[in-house]
């Protein structure tokens, strides 16, 4: 369902340009869990971002769901991203005036669901992820590891078929990390696809596939015999 | 030179009362490698920051090279921190709309130092954390491991008598991790005292105790017998 054909993304910074992707094709079928690893900088988020649907490519095409959205409106990727994809971000991007359960209510706004019905989804997402007595603190008022678990509640809140989840554990002690995996493997199980940056082997390892980046290139796309 | 007795911090949420820190009575000697572990809201930033000055107990006492630096005012914890402490902040905490190397730059200007010395030492910080090629650029032109490179290198441009760090490695590969690590022990070679907040074992392992938190309180501290 997401088929990416000689993607390339450059920056331009003052006069030099910046060449985060230089040319990336991939594959990913309906169902399938593959972890992305690569080293800092090689363009794992920048990837992650085009997949996403929250930035378009310099070049190349993106095929999602049969439908080509490389060079789609911003409008037209918003409606793409609110319905289809749950993101967890590298850097959180929570709304700092607004507590863990609003943020986490606010996808089920563009799902259409009725306020009350929000609310107690959200509450329960928050439990799945050991926030319940956080849940009316804001982002200033959390730890680190606590504001990241409101990303990735705030992700599978309205059980999207596609999970993109970039560094989820970066901030997270390996027992709540088991259980966000426990998590992702549950979203797995019920059909949906999930593609997860991580620079820890021993995340990627719950994955069935693993592919490496390296200076904005596939290194290798290899096959995980023991998830 | 880190002297706490029996500190506590609370936040007050609405009616509620959050007991970040309940009772921690510590010590530190000038040249210690100390490494922080803990469950996610178990109170290490809110440890790391009243050790680092950036925050007052609600109760207890905290003496720093002699000085009971408790309850001083903002400015007076202000030069402490930026002559005698350098912080590496979980969440990255650069300024957006200058450069790496500005930011870098900018723990200098208040030691004194001169434009062009400014210049040079921090070039050559950010060399250190592999950023050379990367200097001109601002924080959202760079991968979330770059930024967190970035905060690093202005931690250790004044080479300063006290290093804090907070979940320096969260979004480090294991290579660059590595890297990092072995500038760490150059500093603590060179008889500075460091205190580094980790969930990853492989990380703490450099250090030479271990101190375990629990809802707010030391579970454990021990020696490591082998860093
Ligand atoms: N400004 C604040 N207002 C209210 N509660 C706060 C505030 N800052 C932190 N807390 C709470 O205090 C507790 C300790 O927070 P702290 O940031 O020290 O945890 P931590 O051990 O660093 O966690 P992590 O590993 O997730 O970064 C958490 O439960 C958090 O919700
Ligand atoms: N807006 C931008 N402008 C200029 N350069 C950028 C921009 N965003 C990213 N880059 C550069 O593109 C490269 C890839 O960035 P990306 O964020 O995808 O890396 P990454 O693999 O996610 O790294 P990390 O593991 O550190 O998060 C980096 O070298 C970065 O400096
Ligand atoms: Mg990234
Ligand atoms: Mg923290």
């Amino acid at each position: 369902i997401i088929h990416l054909e000689k993607i390339t993304k450059n920056y331009k910074v003052g006069t030099q340009v910046v060449r985060a992707l230089r040319s990336v094709s991939l594959e990913i079928h309906k169902g399938e869990y593959v972890a992305i690893m690569g080293a800092s900088g090689s363009g794992k988020s920048t990837l992650m971002n085009i997949i996403g649907c929250l930035d378009t490519p310099s070049g190349g095409t993106y095929v999602l769901n049969k439908r080509d959205v490389s060079r789609l409106s911003d409008n037209d990727l918003a409606e793409i991203r609110n319905t289809e994809i749950g993101f967890v971000f590298q850097v959180f991007n929570l709304l700092p005036r607004n507590t863990a359960l609003e943020n986490v209510m606010l996808p089920l706004v563009y799902a259409g669901i009725r306020k009350h019905d929000r609310k107690d989804r959200a509450t329960g997402t928050l439990a799945d992820v050991g926030l319940s007595d956080r849940m009316h603190h804001k982002p200033n008022e959390l730890s680190g590891g606590q504001r990241q678990r409101v990303a990735i509640a705030r992700a599978l809140v309205n059980k999207p078929s596609i999970l993109l989840a970039d560094e989820p554990t970066g901030n997270l002690d390996s027992v709540i990390s088991e259980d966000i995996m426990k998590l992702f493997a549950d979203i797995h199980r019920s059909g949906n696809t999930l593609v997860m940056v991580t620079h820890e082997m021993d995340i990627a390892r719950h994955a069935h596939r693993i592919i490496k980046l390296k200076d904005g290139e596939i290194e290798s796309d290899t096959v995980n015999p023991e998830p």
